[in-house]
């Protein structure tokens, strides 16, 4: 309805203002609706800045720029409604270290209501990590798992 | 809710069964290229009632079954259990008196389908009746495919107002 | 022309037939024209098997098997056909160290005959470089390029 | 024929002008997110005479032209010269004489460009004319965009052919 779209809406933008500069370590972006007197079909824009830069649509952040917005956004709506878990495939892959150590604190911070789990090639994801599973195909074609530690898992994603 | 164990067996690369037991915290699933790790996140969403064979990577829901390797035959059955526990967070209504849940589904070469809850057979309905209201579903927000991180950002404004609708 | 297209066509697929086993350390691939019958206007499929694994259509290759198919066709051409230089903008993001590893190296082996500028994070790649572009924002919004040594450019990337 | 130097000035996030030098060998762009190493990569495929400002993750030719920061102003032109090195590899007839060229792109606010050859005004198409036949022009597969690697395994077979058709 209508009413739950707008109030969602505003309670994510809110959250949305607040995580961006976090992860960006400054800026400010926020949500913009299209259409404000047509709540059932307006579209949603992004409207974001990076630290010392012009405002200016998203299309022009560069490749982890727009990762790094995409997180926010994504971390904004968790803190809006959990999800009782998160599954992240590699989103760390087009991010520098510190924005991967962003990343990873906040990730660390939301784990306490939400269960994570993270697939990634970066060690330093790793070395936040409580668990490690280590995938491997010993045998050509066939997957096995083993727990691994950090110094295997290290070994396995090299 | 959380996830507290994953059972995996003829369902893509993972031809003998594989178990995964998450604990509270972190968990990381590492590996080279092409070992398996993205079919994690595959069994994840099947079992959660996926249908779109496209959705996890496959052409037809026959390509989710273990097609063999050079020292393994195909086999014919694909099977992922997934526990849940419900001592933590929200929980659907039907099932507060319980403190896990185990979820299954199977799928055969010939294209059946079956489902089951606490090894009892159960309509695909039953299963997405768990997770509705809780924010998770096959296709939910909350599990990033990879390489598809930036699509909120670059998707069309009409297409990114889906997740805030999914939210409120 | 149709000659030339098939003379082309075979001699890239030769060439990934030897290329792509390289990169993945094993297995096989190949091209496959759609309509042999019709050069001018015929589809090419790639038909690929990793190392122990079933032959099946490269859709069903990970993140980075994917990646790794496509470096082997690119450079396949570059055999047949080198190009004056090369630019690749963190092609390696997707990939285990390993097949860093493998790319790497077929770099500079083709660096003899073709000019390659590297984008990357990745410290290994970073390692065989001979020459090393930082580029900053010490003022933010505003870019600017030093030359750098090895240890510098890891801090930057970080 | 290598590229011997690019000097980039006004354009994208370059406001003042920037020169690299590229010594024989390997060389590496490296540097934190948006610091501008694909804005390198968008001046090279600009200067060989790129025309669709989206091939530049542009919306118009505007959005080439540095548009300001915190502590700048917009500026009113781009340009890049980018010197080759035509003393090794394949080099067009018109140019065996010289053991280097440089050329030049500018573009103004009003969406006028202007191009150089030696410092001497020419047409997009002179521009062009010496990059045909190498293997190296602003859309050839010598030059992968950022996360774009994986486009020739998942395009459709009629669109791969164009990758053979190039070298052919
Ligand atoms: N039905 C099947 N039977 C056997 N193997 C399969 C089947 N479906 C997929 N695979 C194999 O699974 C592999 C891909 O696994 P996956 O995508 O999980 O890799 P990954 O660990 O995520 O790798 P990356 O780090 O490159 O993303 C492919 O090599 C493919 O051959
Ligand atoms: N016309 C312009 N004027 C000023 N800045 C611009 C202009 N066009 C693009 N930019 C800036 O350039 C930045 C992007 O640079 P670029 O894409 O080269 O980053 P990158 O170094 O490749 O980063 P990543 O590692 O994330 O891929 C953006 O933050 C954008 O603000
Ligand atoms: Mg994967
Ligand atoms: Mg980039």
């Amino acid at each position: 309805s209508r009413v739950r779209f707008k109030e969602a809406f505003d309670a994510i933008n809110e959250r949305f203002e607040k995580v961006f500069p976090r992860l960006f370590g400054g800026g400010k972006a926020k949500l913009v609706l299209t259409e404000e007197d047509n709540l059932l079909e307006s579209g949603v824009e992004i409207v974001a800045q990076a630290p010392g830069k012009k405002l200016q649509p998203v299309e022009l952040l560069s490749g982890g720029e727009k990762a790094l917005a995409a997180v926010s956004l994504v971390f904004s709506v968790f803190l809006y409604h959990p999800s009782p878990f998160c599954i992240l495939d590699e989103v760390d892959a087009p991010l520098d270290d510190v924005n991967v150590d962003r990343v990873n604190e906040m990730i660390r911070e939301m784990s306490m209501f939400t269960q994570f789990l993270l697939i990634t090639h970066n060690k330093r994801t790793m070395e936040i990590c409580d668990a490690l599973f280590g995938v491997t195909m010993d045998e050509p074609g066939v997957s096995k798992v083993v727990q691994v530690d950090l110094r295997r898992a290290a070994e396995l994603a090299a | 809710m959380r996830i507290k164990k994953l059972e995996i067996s003829g369902f893509k690369s993972f031809s003998d069964r594989t178990v995964l037991t998450f604990e509270e915290g972190l968990s990381a699933i590492v590996g080279p290229n092409g070992c398996g790790k993205s079919n994690i996140v595959d069994a994840v969403r099947w079992v959660m009632g996926e249908q779109s064979a496209r959705m996890l990577r496959g052409r037809s829901m026959e390509d989710l079954i273990f097609g063999g390797s050079d020292t393994r035959g195909a086999v014919g059955m694909a099977e992922v259990t997934m526990t849940l526990d419900l001592t933590i967070g929200t929980v659907p209504a039907r099932y507060v008196d319980y403190s896990e849940i185990q979820v299954t589904r199977r799928a055969f070469r010939d294209g059946t389908s079956e489902y089951f809850i606490q090894k009892v057979p159960c309509r695909l309905k039953d299963i997405a009746d768990i997770f509705v209201g809780t924010g998770a579903h096959s296709r939910a927000y909350s599990i990033i495919e990879q390489a598809k991180i930036g699509f909120i950002v670059t998707a069309k404004p009409e297409e990114r107002r889906t997740v805030i609708e999914e939210a409120a």
